[in-house]
This record gives structure tokens, sequence and C-alpha cells, in this order.
């Protein structure tokens, strides 16, 4: 099985090759580790748990590698989404683009402002969050976003959890409580400006 | 000097130390792995690099390590931000409170929108964004945050460069190309579902 640490990397990966030109072929695990500011034999170990199809001396085959990361990741799937408060943050994720072409899909955006409720954000109409529950019995939902408050993320969580949500992905600055076996992960965007930070001052730091 | 892989797992053991309870005095590698989900010998080695202070069979003192981890992200400076771009994502970035605990201040919010300009967001009244090169001359500016559309976002790079701005944050889905120098990191909330998308299957995918 793949250790956590390289599945957290493998999207970055899919993300080096997806910029190259299209008529590359090939790919060291060398520049492979340059695009993705991490190192060639931890590049090496991770895609080794990939299968064995790195040739030596010639690198990997891009196309097929990108396949496999995006087979990895359950990228083939349909994977539904729903976004739960329609604020700054949640309405700047309806409106992503940058989710459909890694396959999840919005289907659903809820709030618990009666005066949202009924506007569109991203095309689709946000719901009533007391819907939720109701809309999750005739919908598969893969994902719940959390993007309220603070203090209303507890709530919400539980709410998706007893809906039957696997997964969620929460932005509110604070610590959930799950059961077992759902997913959660957190995202903060202030630690990609603490590793900014490390670099900023010019000298490695220790 | 430290490896980027460990930088980038540093906030994270910091924010995990910040969630433990203030009684708490020590913390094992074990402990902190799980928390974050990582590996303990990966835990030990990243640490190993901040100097040898953990005590066999006791663990790491928690107020030390965390001490030691924000010196080592530069988290005592205090840095200075602006936020170009302020639709959905840029006015969540401006109202949001994670910032300023982990050494960020907003010093300011540019827009090119005239109707957007002379309103405030998180308290900070928007300037047009002809005023960044002109501010940034008696402001010292650390961090550049890019919210705007994609096809904006090369022009703001290089006007933030140009202003000499050090580093740059950019969250609009497109590939950035900055002089030499510049400290560049892409966000993609896409990827924490990617690997919520992982172990959304159950298995281990390989
Ligand atoms: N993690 C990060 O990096 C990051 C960055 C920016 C903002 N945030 C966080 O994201 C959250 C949203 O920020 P914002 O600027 O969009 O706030 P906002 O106030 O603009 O939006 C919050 C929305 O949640 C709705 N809401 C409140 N309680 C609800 C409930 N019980 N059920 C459903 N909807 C509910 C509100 O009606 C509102 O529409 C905040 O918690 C903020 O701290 C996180
Ligand atoms: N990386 C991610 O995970 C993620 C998530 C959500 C949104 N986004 C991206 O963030 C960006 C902003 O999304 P949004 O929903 O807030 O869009 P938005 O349209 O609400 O806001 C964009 C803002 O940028 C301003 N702008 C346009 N050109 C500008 C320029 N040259 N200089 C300064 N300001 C300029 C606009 O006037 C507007 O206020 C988009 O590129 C979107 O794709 C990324």
């Amino acid at each position: 099985t793949l250790p956590a640490a390289t599945v957290e990397r493998l999207p970055r990966y899919l993300r080096c090759l997806e910029m190259l030109a299209p008529s590359r072929v090939t790919i060291s695990s060398k520049e492979l580790a340059r695009l993705s500011n991490l190192n060639a034999a931890g590049v090496r170990k991770d895609l080794s748990y990939l299968g064995s199809f790195g040739m030596r001396g010639v690198g990997y085959h891009v196309d097929e590698l990108a396949a496999r990361i995006r087979r990895t990741l359950g990228m083939t799937e349909d994977r539904t989404v729903v976004v739960i408060g329609i604020g700054n943050l949640g309405s700047a994720l309806a409106n992503y683009g940058g989710f459909g072409n890694r396959g999840f899909r919005i289907v659903g955006l809820y709030d618990a402002d009666p005066a949202k409720v009924g506007r569109k954000a991203g095309g689709i109409t946000i719901r009533p969050i007391e819907r939720l529950a109701k809309d999750a019995e005739t919908t598969d939902i893969a994902v719940g976003i959390i993007a309220t408050p603070a203090k209303a993320a507890q709530g919400v969580a539980a709410l998706l959890s007893e809906a039957g949500v696997p997964s969620i992905l929460n932005f509110a600055p604070t610590v959930l409580n799950v059961p077992d076996g759902i997913h959660l992960r957190q995202v903060d965007v202030a630690t990609e400006l603490q590793i900014l930070g490390f670099y900023m001052a010019g000298r490695n730091r220790t």
C-alpha cells in the first residue's frame, strides 16, 4: 500500500507532467524532481509504488505515468462534491474551473442564510442547508467542502457524516471531530505562506 | 540545509503541536506522526534537521519544538502581504483570520475594477492596481497573493516582481514565469480533493 506522504505528492507530479509540452515523450526522475521541487531519490521511490515501469537511462514514459497516477488517485471515476457555506470562499470554489478536469463535479451548494437560497453560484442554485440530508438520499455525494465560519463547521460536519458523505474537506479554522471512517482533510492557505516564509530570508534557517 | 519536503511538513507539525492541550509537556515522534498522518521515522528525520533535542524514551518538549519550528519558518518576523484581485477568493483571503497568528499581516488590497476601488474588505480599503508600484516604494512587501482570473495573472506577477516583491503565492490556474530569485508557490485546492480521492475507494489503489 502507498505511504500517506507519497499519496500527497502524486497530484503534484501529475500537475508537472500536465505542464510539459504535448510533444514530450519521456521524462527522467531528475527532471521531474526539479519541476516538483523535490529530490530525485524521493521521486523514484514514490513512483516505484506505482509499479516498475521507469526505463533505466531513459526515464518514464510521460503519458503512461500520468495515466497511472490518475488511476491511482481514482480520477477515472466521477466524484460528486457539495459546498456548504456560499460566502466569499464558497462562491470562489463554486466558480472554480479546476475541479472539473480532475474528475470532481459540484452537484450541490448549501447555505443557512435564507437571503442566499435561490441565488446561483457557478451556475448552480443554492439550496437551504436543511435539504442536505434529504438530497443525500437520492444523490451520491463523495465529498463535502466546508466553507462556513468556524463556529458552524462542527455542526455541518455532523450533518455530512449523518448523510453518509464519506469525505470532508474543511476550510474553517477549527479542529473537527468526525466518526472513524470519514476521511477528513484540513486546508489552510497560511501553510503555503509559512513555507514561503522559510525561503524568504534567503538563507536556509535552522 | 533543510530539504524542501521537510520544510513543507513543518507547518503541519506546528499545527498539530498547537492543537495539543496546553497542559501537554512532551510528545513522542510516534504520536506526532499519527496526528500529522505521516510515518514516525520520517518525523524523526525531519525534526533532526532542527537540532538534536528529542529525548530518547521521552520524546520532544512541546513548547521547545514549536518555538524551534516557528523560528525555522521565520515566523518571529513580521511579514507583510498584499492581495491582488479582490473578488470572491480575494475577499475570503482579506477576511481570513488565520494569517495574523502566523506572523503575516495584510497591508494592501488591489484590484483593476474601478467599481471595487475604495470599498473595504477585511477592514482594508481596496486600492487601484496602478498604485502597487508606487506603494511598494514606501512599504516593504514580502508576499504578493494573486487571486485574479488566469488571464491577468502573468501581468500581475510581472508588476509584483518589478515592484521588488520577493515571493508570490498564486491561486490563478495558470503557469507563471517569474525571474530567478522570486519564490513562487502555486495553490490548487483540487490537489486536496485528489488526495481525498485516493482514500475514498477504501482500498489502497496501485
Ligand atoms: N483555510 C483557509 O485557508 C481559509 C482561507 C480563507 C477563508 N477561510 C475560512 O473559510 C470560511 C468562509 O470564509 P468566507 O470569507 O467565505 O466567509 P463568509 O462569511 O463570506 O461566508 C460564510 C458562509 O457560510 C454560511 N453559513 C454560516 N453558517 C452556516 C451553516 N450552519 N450551514 C451552512 N452555511 C452556513 C453563511 O451564511 C455564509 O454565506 C471561514 O471559516 C474562513 O475562516 C479559510
Ligand atoms: N487555486 C485554487 O484552488 C482556486 C480556488 C478557487 C478559485 N481560484 C482562482 O482564483 C481566481 C479568483 O477567483 P474568484 O472566484 O475570486 O474570481 P472573481 O472574478 O470573483 O475575482 C477576480 C478579481 O480579480 C480582479 N482583477 C482582474 N484583473 C485584474 C488585474 N489585472 N489586476 C488586479 N485585479 C484584477 C477582478 O476585478 C476581480 O475583482 C480565479 O483565477 C480562480 O480560478 C483558485
